[in-house]
Order: C-alpha cells, then structure tokens, then sequence
C-alpha cells in the first residue's frame, strides 16, 4: 500500500491511498485503502489521513475518521489523535501505520508494526526519508 | 506552528526487518521514497493543489514496483491482481474510491477520475473498469504490473496453506 497526505499553500487538504491488497488474499476482499473514513479521508477544517495496515481492523474502527473526530470534538491535536488511534488499533490486532497532515504544523507519521516506509518534506524543500524506527 | 505547505507519504507499513535489509536494498527504498516526495512537493512549490500533489507522488510510487500498488500490486489466491485506491480533496470533501480493478495503469488517476466524472463516490469491478474505459486513462495489460517477487510470494503462501503450516509470513510478505 502507498498513500500521500498533502496541505498546499492556501491551507487545503488532501489524502490519496493506493493498494494490491494483501497477497493470496480470498479474491474480492477488499480492505480499507478505498473506504473513505477507514483508509483515507481528508476534511480542510481538521486533518488529512492516509493508512496502512489491517485493513479490516482500520474499516471496523473508521480509523481516519476517528483522527478527525478526535481533533473536532475533543479538542486534540494532530499528533496526540493520531498516535493513540494507532496505539489503540493494535489492541486489536491492528497493525500498520499511518500519515496525516493538520490544518497548521508538521505531517505526523505514527505506527505500531516493524517499520514503516515513510517520508515528508515542507517549504525548506528537505525531503526526509525513513524506514525503520 | 507552521501554516506553509507540506506533504507526507506512506509506501506500507510492516516491511522488512531491519536485519534482513542490507544498506544498498534500503538505498533502493529512499530513493523512490525520495522520487515520490519530490514530485509533489514540486506540484507544492509552485503554487499546485494539495489533490495534485497526491496524485502526482502516489503515481511515482505506483509506478515503483517496489511497492504493493499498481506496478509490483501482490496478487489474489486465485493468482489475480485486484487493487484499490482512494482519493479526497478537503476543500470540499469531494472523494474517489476504487475496488477490485486491474486495468488502470495508476490507480489513484483512476479514482480521481472517479471523484470528478462519475457523479459518484465508490466504484468497484467490471462496472468500474467500463466507465474508466470511457475516460482519459491509461490502461496496462497485467503482465505489466506482474512482478517475479511478487509471484514468489504468493507462490510461498499457496504451498504454505496447502501444507497446512502455521502462517509465518513477515509483514512483508503478507502485506507486500
């Protein structure tokens, strides 16, 4: 799975998320890469989300979505929703990870599993690339 | 805190343990990481919409087989590819989705196409591929986006289950 969060100059929002699914997978599965609210959701007024992981986990907890309503209804920021969504998910055998960018500030890039491919970069033009923790 | 622009990408989580990826192997991955990046950042940079920035970094990395999307997607237990994708702009909330296609040789082009022409949200299979046929998007034959890793994989998995032993996969190989 792939996936890109994005915030341009004016301050709008964006996420897109791109998979194969998961190998030898029962044919018609489909995970939570293209249901809007699981895999991936984008609101200008709280946050852009892109996931990866377990997708039946990320479907049953609307995962992107949760982010959002946690930074519209109770006040949290970007950083502290997402990382305690992805904390959360893994209690129920959610692996994976996540990316997500807030109206203001830096992209967050949570995850519980072994690593996770991942990079970002703002207005200094740095790209920043990782793998592993 | 910082309003200017930005973006982040994701190519999979799980991936290899560390032990088992030599210097020149995770080389390979930041550079494409770092191709991704670039590309939308450039869309950024130049005054571009956040939705354009997204496709344009999502297509390097689809277009990458060392990832689990488009070219290098992993296959099915029936040895089919079927990917999915998704796309939504936050100006509006105006989305794309996508499930079960092989066909579009990027995916995200194609649920953005979803987004902006079909009058709905969500679109899956047959269906889906017979409206994308009638849009501006450029369709690959499967062998393009087969892979010989990928094949390996769920060539592993299909004996695995045949005899019957416990899944050990990596993260790798489940999610690709």
């Amino acid at each position: 799975t792939v996936g890109a969060v994005a915030r341009d100059a004016a301050g709008n929002l964006a996420a897109g998320t791109s998979t194969g699914g998961i190998t030898a997978k029962r044919p018609g599965r489909v995970g939570d890469t293209p249901v809007i609210g699981a895999g991936t959701f984008a609101d200008n007024a709280t946050c852009a989300v892109s996931t990866t992981g377990t997708g039946e986990v990320f479907i049953r907890f609307t995962a992107a979505a949760e982010i959002a309503a946690r930074i519209r209804y109770a006040g949290q920021t970007l950083e502290q929703a997402a990382s305690d969504v992805i904390a959360e998910l893994s209690t129920h055998g959610g692996d994976g990870g996540l990316i997500a960018i807030g109206v203001t500030g830096a992209p967050v890039l949570p995850f519980n599993s072994s690593g996770m491919y991942r990079g970002f970069s703002g207005v200094d033009g740095v790209l920043h690339t990782a793998i592993h923790r | 805190m910082s309003r200017g622009f930005c973006l982040a990408i994701h190519g999979g989580a799980g991936t290899i343990p560390a032990a088992a990826l030599n210097t020149a192997a995770a080389e390979t991955y930041h550079v494409a990481l770092r191709t991704a990046l670039k590309a939308g950042w450039t869309v950024l940079n130049r005054g571009g919409a956040a939705v354009d920035a997204v496709c344009a970094a999502i297509v390097e990395l689809e277009n990458d087989e060392l990832f689990n999307a488009a070219r290098g997607a992993v296959f099915t237990s029936a040895g089919q590819l079927e990917m999915d994708a998704a796309i939504m702009n936050g100006a509006d909330r105006a989305a794309g989705a996508l499930a079960g296609i092989c066909g579009p040789k990027n995916p995200i082009v194609a649920a953005r196409a979803v987004m902006q022409k079909s009058g709905t949200v969500f679109m899956i299979g047959a269906g889906a591929e017979a409206f994308l046929q009638t849009q501006d998007i450029q369709f690959m034959p499967p062998d393009y986006f087969t892979t010989p890793r990928r094949l390996d994989a769920l060539h592993r998995e299909l004996t695995r289950r045949v005899a019957g032993m416990p899944d050990t996969r990596s993260d790798a190989d489940r999610h690709g």
